[in-house]
């Protein structure tokens, strides 16, 4: 399915600011350095928890750039009232991982 | 898919 991915161009860049901000190694984040910018976000423990689950694809327990920007971007609906769907819409997988 | 028992990757779980 060849849909555009719904992060933006010019979230993408802010999210891969933050992302490059928080020292990653390898290309990745590792979860005990993503959580405290998603506790951030105030939102309930357990939907962070759901974000995570959406955004870590290959479930390494680790985000990679395109993996921070899904969790970001649905940290930011979240924030904005909409709610985290249960799973992954079409839409929010990154073309890198299609 | 939630994997079932054993350590979770998950940092908030």
């Amino acid at each position: 399915i060849d849909t555009p991915w719904v992060v933006k161009p010019e979230e993408k860049m802010k999210f891969d600011s933050i992302f490059d901000s928080l020292g990653p190694v390898g290309g990745m984040l590792s979860g005990d350095k993503v959580k405290p910018v998603l506790l951030n976000s105030k939102l309930p423990v357990d939907i962070l928890g759901r974000v995570w689950e959406l955004s870590d694809l290959d479930r390494d327990g680790m985000l990679d750039k395109d993996e921070f920007s899904v969790a970001m971007y649905l940290v930011y609906r979240a924030l904005e009232g909409e709610p985290v769907p249960m799973s992954l819409p079409p839409p929010l997988v990154p073309p890198s991982k299609r | 898919q939630y994997p079932a028992g054993g350590s979770s990757t998950n940092p908030f779980l």
